[in-house]
């Protein structure tokens, strides 16, 4: 893991947090990911995203998994209308 | 491929798109054409035709857009996301929006505008997300010139509305599986402690203690190299590697490609015209002799004196006894050398000038 400060440690968890949200249909409830009570949500998210991108599997912010999700890619909307 | 939830798909095959506005970013002839081609790339492999209207209400309307821009799908400034397409239907079905917000381009520089309608326009049509990074559906941006389908492209687009009609089925590359065991290689090379295999448009990476094998573009390091190069190696002495294909080869540090590349393998080596290509290369960091593979004779090239060594070629099967007449990919490390021809690799002490081991080609890749 590169060595992080506390400020790139919270941009990393709101980009996180974006990024499942925008691509996997995450809820934002207004609050963290650290902060939530329910951490299952966000690491099942991270893992279907992780097992989508060939990474592994571990269900946690990795580098790996940070470096994929800064990527430019395409967002399919949802529904049609 | 993946389809798209509820497999939707339009109900005919001849389909009309209007570009509502343009970018200031690319002359206007620029974005037409980059349109253009990007519908070609699916009519050519299915019975769906494009035709371009200039007023009223087309199937797929492409729009560049910023920020809101009211269809429940903002983009978000320059990066991320940078394109969105509706699955196929009435109004919004179809159409294609692009993020104004970033820069687009005709060329290899973020982002290409084809590149990226040919993925939107497959969202278009029905498709959604692949997981085969070589597809042009894998929902991150990747560029390389020669931008085109996949065979799973080819397929999930064939799934929604049947083959071509042009007598020869259209194909496209398929994507190398690190772990299928009929895996060859085209090159392979050390590159600062770690290993890299090339074959077609990939590269597969291994790093040191590092589990998995990374798969990705060649052109996601080195996007100026050719796909398809036929051999790489590594002069530690100048952290330098070099990429073979044909007669011309190409040096970069790390990710920078170097200045004044490509050149002549006959005139920076000493190569006869004979020869138009190499199979294989590797530098022995010890002695700074590079071994050139050339069918079933070698070469030696010594980069102190930057000549090649007097008395070669030489034949392989007579100095590397055991690998064979034709050697496809060799890389060195610990000081053994490791031959590659088909689907199998051949661990060698040059020392001793035996073979020590055989292995399946892909081995390095913990399947």
């Amino acid at each position: 893991f590169p060595a992080g400060t506390s400020e790139t440690q919270e941009r990393d968890v709101e980009m996180v947090q974006k990024y499942l949200e925008n691509y996997y249909n995450l809820k934002n409830d207004g609050k963290k990911i650290v902060k939530q009570k329910n951490q299952s949500l966000v690491v099942e998210k991270l893992k279907e995203m992780q097992k989508f991108f060939g990474l592994k599997v571990t269900g946690m912010p990795d580098a790996d998994t940070l470096n994929v999700m800064q990527q430019a890619r395409c967002g399919v909307p949802d529904v049609a209308e | 491929y993946v389809l798209m939830e509820g497999n939707p798909r339009w109900d005919r095959t001849h389909l009309t798109y209007r570009i509502e506005n343009y970018t200031p970013d690319l002359p206007r002839a620029e974005v037409d054409d980059a349109i253009e081609k990007a519908f070609k790339l699916w009519s050519d492999v299915s019975p769906l035709t494009f035709t371009k209207v200039f007023e009223g209400q087309a199937d797929i309307m492409i729009s560049f857009v910023r920020g809101d821009h009211r269809d429940n799908s903002p983009f978000d400034g320059p990066g991320g996301t940078l394109a969105h397409a509706f699955q196929p239907g009435p109004y919004i079905g179809g159409d294609a929006h692009f993020d104004e917000d970033e820069r687009w381009t005709n060329d290899f520089k973020d982002f290409n505008l084809y590149r990226v309608a040919a993925h939107e326009f497959g969202h278009s049509l029905g498709l959604a997300h692949s997981t085969d990074i070589g597809a042009l559906m894998y929902p991150n941006y990747q560029y390389s010139d020669d931008v085109q389908l996949s065979q799973d492209d080819i397929d999930g687009i064939q799934a929604l509305y049947g083959p071509s009609s042009n007598p020869v089925p259209p194909t496209g590359p398929q994507t190398p599986q690190p772990c299928d065991s009929k895996l060859t290689f085209d090159a392979i090379t050390t590159i600062r402690g770690e290993l890299m295999f090339f074959k077609d448009r990939f590269y597969m990476r291994v790093i040191p203690r590092y589990p998995q094998v990374e798969q990705n573009f060649i052109s996601l390091f080195w996007p100026n190299l050719p796909t398809g190069l036929q051999a790489a190696y590594e002069v530690t002495e100048r952290d330098e590697v070099r990429f073979f294909k044909g007669d011309k080869y190409w040096a970069a540090q790390g990710q920078d490609m170097l200045y004044g590349y490509p050149r002549d393998i006959h005139r920076s080596f000493g190569f006869p015209r004979a020869v138009r290509s190499i199979d294989a290369a590797v530098s022995d960091e010890q002695t700074g002799k590079t071994y050139f593979f050339v069918a079933n004779q070698y070469w030696r090239y010594d980069e102190y004196k930057q000549s090649m060594d007097p008395g070669y070629p030489k034949m392989i099967a007579a100095d590397f006894p055991g690998i064979g007449n034709k050697v496809d990919a060799v890389f060195q490390k610990d000081g053994f050398f490791y031959f590659f021809h088909g689907t199998r690799q051949y661990k060698f002490d040059p020392t001793t000038k035996r073979i020590l081991s055989l292995d399946k080609a892909n081995s390095w890749f913990n399947c």
